[in-house]
């Protein structure tokens, strides 16, 4: 990727960040839509040998062969038999029975884990810049279990049992399903598995935000990665007869539009058919659009699909409109008529505009990529919210990281857009989701990893959650797109990844395969379930376990309302919490201290004090919460942090009344 | 539609396994036979689950999770790009 190594801060501390021999023993397992091996960013130039315990192979099939592994792909296998069950043979002039990756994404996710430096990156010259991976000396193995028909759970499974039994150590999954109980969610159980061996496995949390409970992939032994933005944006400009201008943003590259103002029409008003302000297929009249701009609203059918309908109408550019359900966000598309995206509040007045004018007239002006955007990060609008849909005393995301307009390789395969009519060959693509945030938070797991290969997963998911920031420089939090307003840890969990302080967190919460079995106890899983679950036989005793006393790097607090515990609604609440930190750093004494102090919690944390004098010291904590019965649906937040004056060790807080 | 299959992956307890089985695939092959003879294995599992994916009908799932040693049968789940 371009840029996200500098926002994250990588080029800064090259004292702290490992060697690149000690990041050449880290092997990241990429599940995806497999690899596209010519890509630049699989150079292998400069890596040294493959580590000698890889167990992995470079499976052969349709236009792949062992030769296309190297000594940065190590490994590359597909999965179908699954997918072929369901749906037939794989239509081989259609795509590639192998590892090759006729989609792209899996090219995109795995070089924005680990892919190589390439100098002059850019797509049609946006975001041009060296790309490289968060961990450009690490391998990859490609486990390709998405076809164009989705992804199987069999082949999920199949591929991740392989991929533990080759001996990855990072495990990238951008992709979901239904939400389901741990114990039939196939990325779970394989999750713990690989849990249980050591391996980190990092996952998207999903696209269906802003809306809450939305999350996917939310089992603790998971991290799981929300999305947010960069300092970096496309701008277009808008320029309407009227002489109000509107900023959106697009990735156009083609003939600019003439250097006068066209006549421009609404779709809605261009269209005998219902929904035809989406700009559906051959939804608009070419004699009401002909050579004219078109203003689309955002829904129904792909966002580049509509600057094709409008061409194909007769058409001469686009402007895309954000509706209600997209608010503010917008997305940077490779249009191939001139075209830009704009948020709601400029749609409505360009459609006032129109309906006020015979003669509305607009051009479309498009200005590069501007970077040093502010405020960034923003939370996306896209990215899933909790609470966790599963168990609510868990919070979810674990933590944000860059997910929107991300440059990363891509397929030979297909154009930008994916389109049929988009036959443009690129090296390099721009797209968005938690899909481009997870592989982030993969490569980054994988430098935490080198600098310290005894580290258990959940002690690399502390370092990373513990580290990661909620505030800009200025000291305002972090913004939500979607609303304009402060995020809350049920929008970016722990905050925003800081790769350089998670590598030196001073102490971490970590966990063990035990822990998250007593977890399964207190959710009170019977043996089958916990043997379903954990593969492990295992009967819980007759002690009291505790969700809350799993030791997690956050605090998600569930209060019952007055009606659902029969009190009155004055009626006190407590709930107590243990924790466990464990010190990776110098001796040091650490304070606790919460804030801000929420009015609607009283937060008691006992001791208040650790003292650490020797390294992986283990010492616990409780953190009390009192509260008096609120409305359902309250919500009330703060953090947690224990600090030595070098080191912040800061949990979210997230309470809330059901 | 009855007789329409699916997928699913059938997760069985090893500890099941009887004695006179010395290899857990010919233990899969067994149980999933005794059940619906027709069927073929997709995958065999063998570490993270004990187990295998077929393809079955509704009557034929419930013929085999009767049969000693099933954990679970889970439906195919079709999961997306985020």
């Amino acid at each position: 990727t371009t840029r996200t190594p500098e926002f994250l801060g990588l080029g800064r501390s090259e004292r702290l960040l490992p060697t690149s021999t000690s990041e050449g023993d880290v092997i990241i397992g990429v599940l995806d839509t497999g690899v596209w091996p010519e890509s630049k960013s699989y150079d292998d130039t400069g890596l040294g040998p493959v580590p000698s315990r890889w167990k992995g192979e470079c499976e052969q099939g349709t236009n792949f062969s062992s030769s296309n592994c190297n000594r940065k792909i190590i490994g590359a296998r597909f999965f179908c038999k699954g997918y072929e069950a369901t749906l037939g043979p794989i239509d081989e002039s259609v795509e590639n029975r192998s590892p090759r990756d006729d989609d792209g994404h899996g090219t995109h996710t795995s070089t924005t884990a680990a892919g190589s430096t390439v100098t002059g990156a850019s797509l049609f010259g946006y975001a041009s810049g060296v790309a490289r991976g968060m961990a450009s000396h690490a391998r990859i193995a490609a486990y390709k279990v998405c076809w164009q028909g989705g992804c199987f759970s069999t082949d999920i499974l199949a591929a991740m049992e392989k991929a533990i039994e080759d001996g990855v150590d990072i495990m990238s999954m951008s992709i979901g399903g239904s939400i389901s109980d741990y114990s039939r969610d196939t990325v779970a159980i394989g999750a713990f598995s690989a849990m249980a061996k050591g391996i980190f496995v990092s996952c998207s949390a999903g696209n269906s935000g802003p809306d809450s409970g939305t999350l996917s992939n939310v089992a603790p032994w998971i991290t799981t990665v929300g999305a947010g933005t960069l300092d970096r944006d496309f701008p277009a400009y808008v320029i309407l007869g009227n002489g109000k201008n509107f900023t959106g943003t697009s990735l156009y590259s083609g003939k600019p539009l003439p250097k006068k103002l066209l006549p421009f029409v609404y779709a809605g008003r261009a269209s005998n058919v219902t929904g035809g302000n989406l700009c559906m297929s051959d939804s608009l009249e070419p004699k009401s659009v002909a050579g004219k701009i078109v203003v689309c609203d955002r829904g129904g059918n792909s966002r580049v699909q509509k600057g094709i309908v409008v061409k194909k109408a007769g058409g001469v550019g686009m402007i895309l409109t954000n509706t209600e359900a997209y608010g503010e966000e917008l997305v940077a598309d490779a249009h191939l008529v001139p075209a830009a995206s704009l948020g709601q509040k400029a749609g409505d007045e360009i459609k006032k505009y129109i309906s006020s004018d015979n003669d509305a007239r607009a051009t479309i002006g498009f200005s590069g990529t501007q970077l040093g955007v502010q405020p960034s990060p923003v939370v996306a609008a896209f990215s899933s919210r909790g609470p966790n849909p599963i168990t609510q005393e868990i919070l979810k995301p674990d933590l944000i990281a860059p997910g929107v307009n991300i440059l990363a390789g891509w397929t030979g395969k297909i154009g930008p857009t994916g389109l049929e009519d988009d036959t443009r060959h690129i090296s390099f693509n721009i797209i968005s989701g938690t899909s481009m945030s997870c592989p982030h938070v993969s490569g980054l797991a994988a430098l935490v990893k080198a600098a310290h290969p005894e580290w258990s997963p959940a002690a690399i998911k502390s370092a990373l959650m513990t580290t990661a920031y909620t505030a800009y420089n200025n000291g305002k939090m972090i913004l939500d797109v979607a609303t304009g307003l402060p995020a809350t840890p049920f929008d970016y969990g722990a905050g925003h990844v800081d790769p350089v302080a998670a590598l030196d967190p001073g102490l971490v919460y970590d966990a063990s395969v035990d822990d998250y079995i007593d977890f399964l106890c207190a959710l009170n899983y019977s043996s089958e379930l916990i043997k379903q679950t954990t593969g492990r036989q295992f009967t819980c005793s007759s002690k009291a376990y505790s969700i809350q006393d799993l030791n997690y790097p956050s605090f998600s607090v569930a209060f019952e309302t007055a009606s659902e515990t029969g009190l009155g609604r004055k009626a006190v609440s407590t709930v107590k919490y243990t924790r466990t930190l464990t010190n990776v750093g110098k001796p040091a004494n650490y304070k606790a201290s919460v804030w801000p102090q929420p009015a609607k919690v009283q937060i008691k944390v006992v001791p208040e004090l650790l003292s650490f004098s020797t390294v992986n010291e283990k010492k616990s904590f409780t953190v009390t919460f009192t509260a008096n019965s609120m409305p359902s649906g309250t919500t009330s937040y703060a953090h947690l942090t224990w600090s030595d004056g070098k080191h912040t060790v800061t949990s979210p807080i997230a309470i809330t009344w059901t | 539609d009855h007789q329409e299959r699916r997928t699913y992956i059938v997760h069985m307890d090893k500890s099941h396994m009887p004695e006179s089985f010395t290899d857990h695939h010919e233990w899969y092959h067994a149980s999933l036979k005794s059940a619906v003879d027709t069927a073929e294995m997709l995958y065999a599992y063998n570490s993270i689950i004990h187990g295998f994916s077929t393809r079955l009908t509704e009557e034929e799932a419930e013929l085999l999770q009767g049969q000693p040693g099933i954990l679970a049968l889970l439906p195919e789940i079709r999961y997306q790009l985020h």
